[in-house]
């Protein structure tokens, strides 16, 4: 019988990077990533919403590791160039908290509870990715332990921290 | 040694709906998931963008099975009636295509090359949540079974397909 969460995770070292306003066309996704992924920088969290800016431009969201974030201005820089209206804004500083539960497709809730834990402690929920399979969200950096330790606490896994 | 991708599915019983500005405070992430986790509707792919609207206002989309969409109106009109310029709005008819790789952290640009399999399409890639674990974006249904197959092609995975 499967634990409905069977790890949790606090991240400190990434930092949240967006790309505004970059054309919603096939392949706009892929430069992005590829010529990240050229310069070594890996992409932990990708998010790009189905919201569109008024000319129909997207945002493609990424958190990425602090001492990568001085290559990847390089690294975008000549993609940026072919397209005039996108650039990068950088998040505030971040912490990403992820639960991979092998229960979770399951077991209905995980995410709301995981949310709730975290909003009982006043701490705001910043960016939010999740799957069947892992709930992740970005917090502030400041309310990352914090967030840590009550996600343990409201699963029962006070004594099983993993960072 | 791990496969890059382990294995690429296709959803095509997902429908994308999105809770169009919702206060950007505690609660709010919580409140919606647990509303309808309360209604039996499981969540697939839950994404929040850092975007927040003039008013300071938030989205959040996710997907559920197209037999949910009916009673997620229900289970969230409590929540709704207390946000007065929140909404509720479906997006187009979608596929989800999600890869699970082993290798997936200690490989660079995965992502890249399945947005970029896609892209060789002409697909467009209209969401985007992707982990370290688990590469998921949403197309077009349309352009789903098109999709998988490409991505297949590329990870040279032609015979293993799984849905
Ligand atoms: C915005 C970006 O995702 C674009 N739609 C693409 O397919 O690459
Ligand atoms: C918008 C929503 O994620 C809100 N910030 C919350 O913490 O619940």
């Amino acid at each position: 019988d499967e634990p409905e969460v069977r790890g949790i995770a606090l991240d400190l070292e990434q930092t949240q990077v967006s790309v505004i306003n970059v054309p919603d066309i096939p392949g706009t996704a892929a430069k992005i990533c590829k010529a990240l992924a050229d310069a070594r920088i890996s992409l932990d969290t990708i998010v790009q919403s189905e919201r569109k800016h008024d000319n129909g431009g997207r945002n493609i969201s990424f958190t990425l590791n602090k001492n990568d974030r001085k290559n990847a201005d390089q690294a975008l820089e000549p993609i940026l160039k072919d397209w005039p209206n996108a650039f990068l804004k950088d998040g505030n500083a971040i912490a990403r908290i992820s639960a991979v539960g092998a229960g979770m497709p399951e077991t209905l809730g995980t995410a709301a509870k995981i949310f709730r834990a975290i909003a009982n402690e006043g701490i705001n929920i910043e960016m939010i990715a999740t799957s069947e399979i892992r709930t992740s969200c970005i917090v502030a950096e400041k309310d990352g332990e914090t967030a840590l330790k009550v996600v343990h606490k409201f699963f029962g896994l006070d004594n099983k921290l993993s960072h």
